[in-house]
């Protein structure tokens, strides 16, 4: 049985990177249900957040919101930093998509904060940048032009040229 | 307002693009 949601795993990822984005949410609810089944949190978030990925793809935002948001609460109890980063660095771009820019800022400051502590300037940059862009949106010029001379700064040091 | 909406895309697009190969490995 362990190993059988190991394979729907696979299978689910497979479908994903072919493009077949329904399969990949038959399969990884399927490795969902396994990992519930043994109380495997560590693969029962993993499937979380290939579901939410997979819901993007189909244009399915709330629902992506929704793993995104369960890959979080995971990644706090397990106390993984950088999944956590990244859940909310998900969350702001799926509430940009969605159109709700005070939502997205508040998951794009979340993942600022963590990049910041993490010393992980790539990620800074990201969220510096989506940051300029959701205030831009608001109408909010002063904190999206802070956001832009800081993307501006960290990519320059990172030698990003684009 | 579709003007912010072009603006907005740009970093979005970025992530998709790198979302298309991130599968959480078993």
């Amino acid at each position: 049985r362990a190993a059988q949601g190991r394979a729907y795993g696979n299978l689910g990822n497979t479908n994903y990177l072919l493009g077949n984005f329904r399969k990949a949410v038959m399969f990884h609810e399927q490795r969902l249900l396994i990992a519930k089944e043994f109380g495997d949190r560590p693969a029962e978030r993993r499937a979380y957040s290939n579901l939410g990925n997979s819901f993007i793809f189909l244009g399915e935002f709330e629902m992506a919101a929704e793993y995104y948001k369960r890959t979080l609460q995971l990644a706090r109890q397990l106390k993984d930093r950088a999944v956590e980063a990244q859940s909310c660095y998900s969350l702001g771009n799926t509430y940009t998509l969605l159109q709700d820019y005070g939502k997205a800022i508040d998951y794009h400051l979340k993942h600022l904060t963590i990049a910041q502590e993490l010393n992980d300037r790539v990620g800074e940059g990201r969220a510096c940048w989506s940051l300029g862009n959701a205030y831009t949106a608001l109408g909010n010029h002063d904190q999206a032009m802070h956001f832009a001379e800081k993307h501006l700064e960290i990519s320059r040091e990172v030698g990003d040229r684009s | 307002v579709q003007r912010m909406h072009l603006i907005q895309v740009d970093s979005v697009q970025r992530w998709m693009e790198d979302l298309k190969w991130m599968t959480e490995c078993e």
